[in-house]
């Protein structure tokens, strides 16, 4: 049965859509098979695949409003990543934005039951949720095993970890009492600044084993991403951001039970 | 009359709060009075200058919820930077933000009197929005006159600029009709990077006149701003960052009217 992981943080631009994207790639060419969901509205995830927001063909959006079934929207990311799968969230206007909030929150049951379909054909299944804790992000944690958080290496980024704890423990109290801790991840971690090594300290002093080993440092190849629509491994395996995500797929696989 | 300016994004990290930060100090310290107002739930405004949310003291929350007056929300920023005042947003909990956007929903006229009382007192009012389209953005762009965007020097932000094209156009033609474009400012611009280089050349093709002739840097001292709890300037007038929201400033009161 698949882990399903909501990739969240209230801060935004911390690296959520980049982990999703670049992890998610990592775990399937370890031969786990792996889906992703788009949650977010400004449809980051999809763009990274070269799948922009278009109504010739379904999305999370049509299957949230039941114009669609869940096995019409899974589509397949890479040629080369063939156990890596994308549900895209296809909103094209705040207006669809607005209307899928709003089945969200007062149809908690239609998510519920798109992750129970599709869940035991995937080992993980990652949701990128956007930079805010209400409807959307609070829908993906209530169906969610457990929750991963990105920090980025930036005083600004530290300061809303305290506000992702409170609203997952709400969320756990009210609706999902399975719901725990996959991991904090440290992201674009530039070692020559005086900030980084403070926030890193500072992390793992709060958040002691909840932390992942891994750091993902400030690597420009990740940021070439959404311009080559592919995944950072699938076009520079030797950059540092490669290998980093490489080595974080490998830490997870490598812990027996989520954090 | 103050000029009202939202600034906006859908993309997240991309600079809107340091620009409400430092373009309203470099402005507040060439002798204009300026208003800062956060509008984002994460409160990364108020806590730019050491405020952090606390019931002791009221907010915009209280003002919109009607338990308080729109004078007794405007707090002093910084000592040496007299012409600067703050309201912070305030928010404590998911449960009060989700409070804050209904109201914003559904009694657009409060935040409008809130707006056209205290628009005499100040030139310019700037509001840090969240990353996102909806209500809150959408509120502050109804009773603003123009709208300023930070473009982040990367392909990811790049992707969302014609959505906030797009929905400021949907409030112009529901809400506002005098709502213009303030500018888009290049953001975080690294220019050893190739994508900076494809980015401000994309920006300034597509946008023309309305992409201010600034460009703000990466600059690791603006990234220092959370943690030292003050604008750049009040505390490296030297630096790239400050220099660059300097001529920002000087660029923004040389023209006569906003984009
Ligand atoms: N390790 C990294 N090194 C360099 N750039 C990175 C890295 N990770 C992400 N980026 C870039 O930083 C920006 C922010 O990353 P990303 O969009 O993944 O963050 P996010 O948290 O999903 O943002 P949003 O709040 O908009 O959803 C993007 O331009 C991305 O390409
Ligand atoms: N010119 C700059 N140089 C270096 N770092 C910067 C610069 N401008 C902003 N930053 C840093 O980048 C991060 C994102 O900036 P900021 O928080 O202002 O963006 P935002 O658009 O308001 O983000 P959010 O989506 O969370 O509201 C912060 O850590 C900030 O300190
Ligand atoms: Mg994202
Ligand atoms: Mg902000």
């Amino acid at each position: 049965m698949g882990q399903l992981v909501a990739i969240v943080s209230q801060k935004g631009g911390v690296g959520k859509t980049a982990t999703a994207v670049n992890l998610g790639a990592c775990l399937s060419a370890i031969k786990r098979r792996v889906l992703l969901i788009g949650m977010d509205p400004q449809g980051g995830l999809e763009r990274s695949f070269g799948l922009d927001s278009s109504k010739d063909r379904p999305g999370l959006f049509e299957v949230l409003s039941e114009q669609a079934s869940p096995a019409d929207v899974v589509y397949r990311c890479h040629e080369r990543l063939p156990r890596l799968d994308l549900i895209p969230i296809n909103v094209a206007s705040v207006a669809e934005e607005a209307r899928l909030v709003e089945i969200l929150a007062n149809n908690a049951g239609r998510l519920r039951r798109v992750a129970e379909r599709i869940r035991p054909a995937y080992d993980f299944i990652l949701v990128d949720c956007p930079s805010r804790l209400d409807t959307p992000t609070q829908a993906a944690l209530a169906v969610a095993d457990s929750y991963l958080v990105p920090v980025q290496c930036e005083y600004s980024s530290m300061a809303t970890v305290g506000n992702v704890l409170r609203a997952a423990l709400e969320v756990r109290k009210n609706a999902n009492p399975k719901l725990g801790i996959f991991g904090f991840l440290l992201t674009m971690a530039d070692k020559r600044a005086r900030f980084t090594i403070k926030v890193i300290r500072e992390v793992r002093q709060y958040l002691k084993t909840h932390a992942f080993r891994t750091i993902i440092p400030r690597d420009p190849r990740v940021a070439e991403v959404p311009n080559r629509q592919q995944p950072v491994v699938a076009f520079d395996m030797e950059s540092p951001g490669s290998k980093a995500y490489i080595s974080l797929a490998r830490e997870i696989l490598g812990r027996s039970a989520p954090g």
